[in-house]
């Protein structure tokens, strides 16, 4: 059975929030290491992979791997009866059709509980190849969040070139262009803020605005994201949780 | 438009 509590309710709230848009039923795979999530978008040209580990959460029990078929959507009108400062309890038996969601308040003198019917869910998982990257983007998520926000109103396309110098996000469309220069810089006081930048060669990829503004759901998770790129290979868009990720791969727009 | 590939072209299925 898998039984997992978390301090806070805000954390499965925010990620579930981040990717129900892109992902409606998946199978949330339960081990001993933890929870984990992989699903493509219903498009197929997006990836999801989260992974809670297993000391994430203040206590944490799963004595059989378990895949729990879930649909995000009512998984997410369920969450909404928690609050997020609320003690969130997780449980589900071997062979159960259904997921107790727990919340419980500060105080502890209010409990609700909740059952969430399971679904079966057959799901073709993907094997991500090791992949090495020719870049790796490490910003603060709100600036990325804000170029992909001012960008969509332009293009429906950003390409992101990646050099040692820097890094641009440039946009073409029907009423004209604009671009984003991020060199790197760092802070001492405020790595947060702190762009970084590892290359071992230049590279740019062309991908939907659309896509990438939806991974941004995901910025109140983390204060950095960090992009890898690689020529024609999907974008990692990764936001790292205090355990754990949550990834988005984003298949590229290939020039004919 | 540019073509746009699926997931599954990069990632094997496992």
């Amino acid at each position: 059975m898998l039984e997992g509590k978390l301090e806070q309710a805000s954390l499965f709230k925010k990620v579930v929030e981040a990717v129900r848009e892109l992902v409606q039923d998946c199978n949330f795979d339960c081990t001993e290491n933890g929870l984990a999530l992989q699903a493509m978008d219903t498009s197929h040209v997006s990836l999801v992979s989260l992974l809670l580990t297993a000391d994430g959460f203040s206590e944490y029990r799963c004595d059989r791997n378990l895949a729990l078929g879930i649909n995000l959507v009512s998984l997410t009108k369920i969450l909404r009866c928690g609050n997020n400062e609320d003690i969130l309890t997780l449980e589900a038996g071997d062979s159960a059709d259904s997921l107790v969601v727990r919340f419980e308040n500060t105080q502890q003198d209010r409990m609700s509980e909740y059952a969430l019917k399971l679904m079966d869910i057959d799901q073709e998982h993907l094997g991500i190849p090791e992949t090495e990257y020719a870049a790796s983007i490490t910003m603060p998520s709100t600036e990325f969040q804000r170029i992909c926000r001012d960008m969509q109103s332009i293009s429906e396309s950003i390409t992101i070139d990646c050099t040692k110098g820097g890094v641009k996000f440039t946009c073409e469309g029907d009423i004209g262009s604009g671009s984003v220069t991020l060199k790197p810089n760092s802070s001492a006081d405020k790595p947060e803020l702190c762009t970084k930048i590892d290359l071992s060669e230049p590279v740019s990829l062309t991908l939907s605005t659309k896509y990438l503004l939806n991974f941004c759901k995901a910025t109140g998770l983390s204060q950095q994201v960090t992009l890898k790129l690689a020529d024609e290979n999907p974008i990692l868009v990764e936001y790292p949780l205090s355990a754990g990720h949550l990834r988005f791969y984003l298949a590229p727009k290939l020039d004919e | 438009p540019l073509d746009q590939d699926a997931i599954s072209t990069f990632f094997r299925s496992s």
